[in-house]
């Protein structure tokens, strides 16, 4: 059942998905004045997921299972820090790979659709902390660290060298060429410091929707503090550069997703709130990395960087009613020729089609055949580029090491001259339009 | 330009007392890069002799001075020799040598870093709750009235610290306090000292004033990050911000000045026959219609002085335009509009 889909957004169309890739570099800007690299255009971006109402149960559960993180978004939504407010749409958790590289697979996801498997984000932030001038960044992670519980609490003292040696290896945690980071995984896992230098580089905020504490799976007990969650605002750089609908991302199991809205919904809020509902008050998300003035004009940073706007809530008690602060987040603009989203409701309404007639086929012919037998020969592609050079498309299963337009011609080629074993040049093969190249 | 600078410096240490050697440069691992050519003192602007113990002359003879008239005092703190292996060493930090120093840290990361299973996915050892939740008290970075015992390994120990009558104050410490330490031993008085020092700056200023009391603020109001040489002082929001003023002004006086041309064609025509200079701040009128410049514009060498020859035109570079930006001081060029390279370059980014 789970092959009726493609697993990821980016294979219901690879062209769209190498013209993304091809965009994405060349949109960074890296000013020789000293100015943080940053985006151009494209951080302007954002997707929106189908509404997926219109479908049976069984098939919206294999689309659910094909593109939707549903331990995250369960996780988050138990714990009452995702899809609380009945007045503002439901978002919903996205897939992401576990490779340690999850923050900017779950932020370029957000914003296009595809992974960030080219590295473009996590190189751009490397390349900022190494070669731009990051000494507000590092001031402001040395003072949230001291403001940190656990500095005040066990009053921690560092000296220079200390300070420093913790900033260089967050440096080394952002780069790329790491063969095989501590944990195992294939990228070091990134912090909180990573996500506001992400932040000022996408001239855009991001939103992190996380549970405040690590806990035990079998027993709820509280391990440690998390203070991944709240809100990361471009500080620096002036409100009216930045794009102030916020980049949202769910945080849970050392893990980062895409929280995602449903297009065309319902009548409900585009936005995200605020504040956390928790233990009988509401109380206001986080605000990463202020000095001690911003602190202090905390409301009118927000108001500057995002598009606040007042809710009315519930409040606990029957009757009463309480106002609400959120962020509106974006509506899917992503044009057409880069919308994967498109595609991939294609496929889905094209799937459905051939899913309801096997269904009602079987049950006519009475015999058990599974219905969601995989029938379109695209659903065997693999997530590892087709061998031949400059190719932008993935190998399938049944056609690996090629893709099955190189396969294709491969076999035509052997037809036609059994002797001749050469490949075919990457000047005839579809997609080379592009410029495609890797 | 470091955002922090070593608060258990304490230039007190190291006065007085016989010197083995002279430094010969200033330690990296001591000194922060800017700092690194500066006097010891805190604050003072010159640069350190190595002769005098890396202070500069000034403050050295002062303390020479001083130290003559206490010297018991100061006895104690010999800089030349480390307290903790007792060796000879050109360089003390807190009275310990470098490698004493080096060590126990390296001792206290590494048990902090094994403290933790390796599945925290998203933390790195940097992560203060890595920390907090290390099972080994052992850690020369904590601090506090429960804090536990000596972090030094029992070579790096005084026999100072065991001379004295009483343990040290802190509590669980097994070694010996010592009057000249307030009764603890070296290390809990440094880490006293430490933490007394970041108390005593929590408790009146911000908690972080005084860890980062050498950085240079952004010339921008109210901003409370650090400036930069390269943003001409300010932090990168307050420049762009400045620089996006810059044009506004820029835009806004280009706009008056077109105007008030527009506005006095008609009236000079009006009140006068003749033409005036077009450079903006001359007015004289024009000698010739056919000329843009009066005389004066076109030879200013010639309002030098008598010596000047007034016939002959003296030879001269085109006089060079400033940037359309009013308030930058650099020259502008055409091939930029008029603007400096840097303006232009900026008004191509965000204008």
């Amino acid at each position: 059942a789970e092959q009726v889909l493609p697993q990821a957004l980016y294979l219901s169309n690879m062209r769209k998905a190498v013209k993304i890739r091809e965009r994405t570099p060349e949109d960074i800007f890296k000013p020789t004045n000293g100015i943080i690299h940053h985006f151009k255009t494209m951080h302007r971006y954002t997707l929106e997921m189908f509404r997926t109402c219109q479908f049976c149960p069984q098939f919206r559960e294999i689309i659910h299972k094909a593109l939707i993180d549903r331990n995250i978004q369960a996780t988050l939504e138990s714990q009452k820090k995702l899809n609380w407010c009945r007045e503002v749409r439901k978002l919903v958790a996205l897939k992401t790979n576990g490779d340690g590289n999850c923050l900017m697979h779950a932020t370029s996801q957000y914003m296009w659709g595809v992974q960030d498997t080219d590295l473009v984000l996590r190189k751009a932030l490397f390349s900022t902390l190494k070669e731009t001038d990051t000494r507000n960044f590092k001031f402001r992670w040395q003072l949230e660290s001291l403001k940190s519980q656990e500095f005040v609490e066990t009053g921690l003292c560092y000296d220079t060298r200390n300070w420093n040696d913790e900033w260089d290896n967050l440096i080394k945690m952002a780069s790329t060429d790491t063969p095989m980071a501590r944990s195992g995984l294939q990228y070091n896992s990134l912090e909180e410091i990573h996500i506001f230098v992400l932040c000022n580089i996408l001239r855009r905020p991001i939103i992190v929707i996380s549970d405040k504490m690590l806990r035990s799976l079998e027993s709820g007990s509280n391990f440690a503090p998390l203070k991944v969650g709240g809100i990361y605002l471009p500080l620096h750089w002036p409100a009216q550069e930045c794009y102030r609908y916020p980049i949202v991302l769910g945080y849970d199991s050392h893990h980062f997703v895409p929280l995602v809205t449903l297009k065309d919904s319902g009548p409900e809020i585009r936005a995200v709130p605020l504040v956390n509902r928790d233990r009988g008050r509401f109380e206001d998300l986080k605000v990463h990395f202020l000095t001690d003035p911003e602190n202090e004009m905390k409301e009118k940073l927000l108001k500057e960087y995002l598009m606040v706007i007042e809710i009315p809530v519930q409040g606990w008690d029957h009757g009463t009613t309480h106002l609400i602060n959120a962020a509106k987040l974006d509506e899917a603009n992503l044009p057409k020729e880069i919308n994967l989203v498109d595609d991939y409701f294609e496929l889905v309404q094209h799937e459905y089609k051939k899913w309801q007639e096997n269904s009602e086929q079987g049950r006519r012919e009475g015999h058990a055949q599974n219905p969601m037998e995989p029938s379109v020969p695209q659903l065997s592609l693999m997530d590892v580029k087709c061998e031949t050079p400059n190719c932008p498309f993935f190998m399938s299963v049944n056609t690996q090491p090629l893709c099955h337009e190189c396969s294709e011609r491969r076999q035509k080629n052997q037809n036609k001259l059994p002797k001749l074993n050469s490949k075919p040049g990457p000047e005839g093969l579809p997609g080379m339009a592009l410029g495609a190249s890797r | 330009g470091e955002a922090y600078e070593p608060l258990a410096w304490n230039p007190e240490e190291s006065t007085g007392g016989p010197h083995s050697a002279p430094p010969t440069a200033p330690s990296p691992f001591l000194f922060s890069e800017t700092t690194a050519m500066k006097c010891r003192s805190p604050g003072c602007p010159f640069t350190l002799n190595v002769q005098h113990n890396g202070f500069c002359e000034r403050c050295h003879n002062a303390r020479q001075l001083h130290a003559s008239h206490a010297p018991d005092h100061t006895r104690h703190l010999d800089p030349g020799k480390c307290q903790a292996c007792l060796q000879d060493v050109t360089r003390t930090f807190n009275g310990i040598c470098s490698t004493c120093f080096k060590r126990t840290t390296a001792e206290a990361s590494s048990s902090l870093s094994t403290s933790l299973p390796p599945s925290c996915h998203q933390r790195s050892k940097s992560d203060p709750s890595r920390l907090v939740r290390s099972p080994s008290p052992h850690s020369c970075h904590r601090a506090g009235n429960d804090a536990p015992a000596g972090c030094l390994s029992q070579a790096a120990r005084t026999p100072g610290d065991r001379t004295g009558t009483s343990k040290c104050r802190k509590a669980g410490c097994v070694y010996f306090g010592t009057p000249e330490n307030k009764g603890f031993c070296t290390l809990c008085f440094i880490e006293y000292r430490e933490n007394k020092h970041f108390a005593a700056a929590s408790g009146k200023v911000s908690p972080t004033a005084s860890r980062f009391q050498n950085t240079i603020p952004c010339l921008g109001r109210e901003c409370g990050t650090l400036g930069s040489t390269m943003f001409e002082g300010y932090c990168q929001k307050c420049f762009i911000e400045a620089q996006n003023q810059r044009f506004h002004e820029a835009k806004r006086t280009e706009e008056q000045l077109r105007s008030s041309q527009r506005r006095d064609v008609p009236r000079t025509t009006q009140s006068t026959s003749r033409p005036k200079c077009a450079r903006a701040s001359c007015k004289n009128i024009l000698a010739c219609r056919s000329e843009e410049l009066c005389m004066e514009c076109q030879h200013p060498n010639q309002r030098m002085g008598p010596g000047a020859h007034r016939g002959e035109p003296a030879p001269e570079d085109p006089p060079k335009q400033r940037c359309r930006a009013p308030a930058c001081d650099h020259f502008g060029n055409a091939k930029c509009n008029g603007y400096c390279n840097e303006c232009f370059q900026f008004k191509q980014m965000y204008g």
